[in-house]
């Protein structure tokens, strides 16, 4: 159980550095085990360098940045252990065009092997959706479901500003 | 995968709504409060969340109708999921698995799978190891993306041995 | 100064509803003291109505439902108190257009007697400035400021995706 | 009133950088990491914030610019706030209130209001109850609005103590 353990570690470490770098040229990140010696009890360290900018501590990254590094992570945990299916509730809230766009696009090349429901007010996600929902209140307090068709004027309702 | 989510009473959805899955990317829209992260929220209730603060209510009958400008309160709530299992990513012997709950005002519960009465239990144990389970990182609330990094290191450690 | 809390607390009380219901027709929301006879250590309650929908815990309300209440409450206790000048970092990201254009032109009616500084990526938010600045790495690692005009073409850099 | 923040080394602003704030509304727009939150933590610090969680950093001296891949870190940190102060607003006999934050590498740091040398304490009595202090509600950081709602009610009773 620490093989299994260490295993896993390194597999997911090795495809977090290898997503960061290929999705921000120029950036670095790195999983570390805070503990070598005692794996079963190490808390895990998370180092992450966006392009251009020098080595600091994680806190110090923008909400964006954050955003960007957790999602990778995550889809890097995927990648070693798919789940049945994937729940997104409005991850890119944080996130200007340029990172919404390198996230929808990393989500729609893992949809070919893992299914995702996301929820989003962002025009830019929305238009990688294969099947799209949109869900309005046409009663008071009651929520009511519609098909939408990507290109659909009645889209617009649902867009959420215009960031 | 996920086919179909069925509700009927669970929170703004009075009226019995089917959502179908696409195998690929579903993404959901709308205006705030429309409904949206009440459809997360079911998911996780009929995955077998108990949790309180994650459904954000006080307490299990708060999910049910309360009643709006222009409808009466109802008296419970229902979810059903069917999942396609024929690759047996499920520890069931079915090819098609269907769960339903509901709680009822009084606080009575019921759990079904593929129409047989179970315990709540039997549904959490399906899913327990596969990342939908408790503490699983699969279902991402609103706000909570940027704590998978900025969380202890500790946290962080839960969140590899779930993967693990 | 238990007089002077209990008469802050029933000003910003009354703020609080008459802002709520004009923004949000058919909507009600309520402040009130938990505890009646003693004041000064009374916790505070709030209540909130979004038009249409029965009255339940605020917990249940959805993100961008906390947001207009969090702000419409900010924005009470100004009225009765101004500070010098207010800085709102993201406070529109979980907002839809509907919701970002009502707190938009809030904050710039309030503008007319108090300082605000907005960081955004929402273009309808922007819209509202008075004065505009960008914020780039044009050296990597290094913060540039440029000041922009409304309408400039250039702004569509800095603006964050179509929601 | 706010009038101009002046930022050298602190964070992302390796190079001296001046803002003027328009009396209304100023809008601060710019890609993810690009600094506009640096903004709005150098505002914090120099009305003498100390707290660490709220810098988002670790120790002070993390503040300072650490460089870049084009530039080499810098030696301390500076900021400058220019204040309005006609209408006396601020408890000081001045119709402008300089005051000015400096921290070098070594942990030294340096206040001064109006060009005089002083203790952090007195930047902080400035601005205490005027909603700019400790706990004051008019710094509304990343994530941090819907806290103001769902926060327990000791926490929302402080808020207001403040407001009063
Ligand atoms: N039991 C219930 N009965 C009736 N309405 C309910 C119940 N539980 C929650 N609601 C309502 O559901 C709404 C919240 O819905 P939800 O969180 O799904 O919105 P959302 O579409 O995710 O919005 P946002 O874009 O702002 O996140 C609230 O207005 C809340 O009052
Ligand atoms: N002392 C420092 N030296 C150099 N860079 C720093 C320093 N402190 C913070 N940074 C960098 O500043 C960046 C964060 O900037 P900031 O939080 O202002 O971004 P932002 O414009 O608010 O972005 P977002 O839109 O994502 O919120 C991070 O990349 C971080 O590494
Ligand atoms: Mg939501
Ligand atoms: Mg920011």
């Amino acid at each position: 159980s620490r093989k299994r353990f260490r295993d896993t570690f390194e597999m997911v470490a090795e495809e977090f550095s290898i997503m960061f770098r290929t999705l921000f040229p120029g950036g670095r990140a790195y999983l570390s085990l805070t503990d070598e010696e005692n794996v079963l009890k190490s808390g895990i360290e998370i180092i992450v360098h966006p392009p251009g900018k020098n080595l600091q501590s994680i806190s110090l990254l923008s909400g964006g940045e954050k955003t960007m590094a957790a999602v990778i992570l995550l889809l890097s945990i995927f990648k070693i252990k798919p789940a049945p299916f994937c729940v997104f509730d409005e991850v890119d809230a944080a996130l200007d065009d340029s990172n919404t766009a390198i996230l929808a696009d990393c989500v729609k090349e893992f949809s070919r092997y893992s299914q995702f429901i996301i929820i989003t007010h962002n025009k830019i996600t929305m238009e990688k959706a294969d099947v799209l929902y949109g869900i309005t209140m046409e009663e008071p307090g009651i929520s009511h479901i519609i098909s939408l068709k990507l290109g659909d004027p009645v889209l617009d309702e649902f867009v959420g500003s215009e960031k | 995968m996920l086919k179909r989510l069925s509700l009927y009473g669970f929170k703004t959805f009075a009226k019995k709504r089917d959502i179908d899955f696409s195998d690929g990317i579903t993404c959901i829209v709308g205006p705030n409060g429309s409904g949206k992260s009440n459809i997360a929220d079911a998911i996780r209730w009929i995955l077998g969340e108990q949790g309180m603060k994650t459904l954000r209510s006080d307490k299990l009958t708060e999910i049910i109708f309360a009643g709006s400008e222009s409808n009466k309160p109802l008296n419970f709530a229902e979810v059903v999921i069917l999942l396609e299992n024929s690759s047996e990513r499920f520890p069931l012997n079915y090819t098609e698995i269907e769960i339903t709950r509901r709680i009822y005002r009084d606080n009575k519960s019921e759990f079904l799978i593929n129409r047989n009465p179970c315990r709540l239990k039997d549904i959490q144990e399906i899913f327990l190891d596969t990342g939908l389970g408790k503490g699983g990182i699969s279902m991402i609330g609103q706000g909570q993306i940027e704590k998978i990094i900025s969380s202890d290191e500790s946290e962080r450690r839960t969140l590899f041995e779930e993967a693990a």
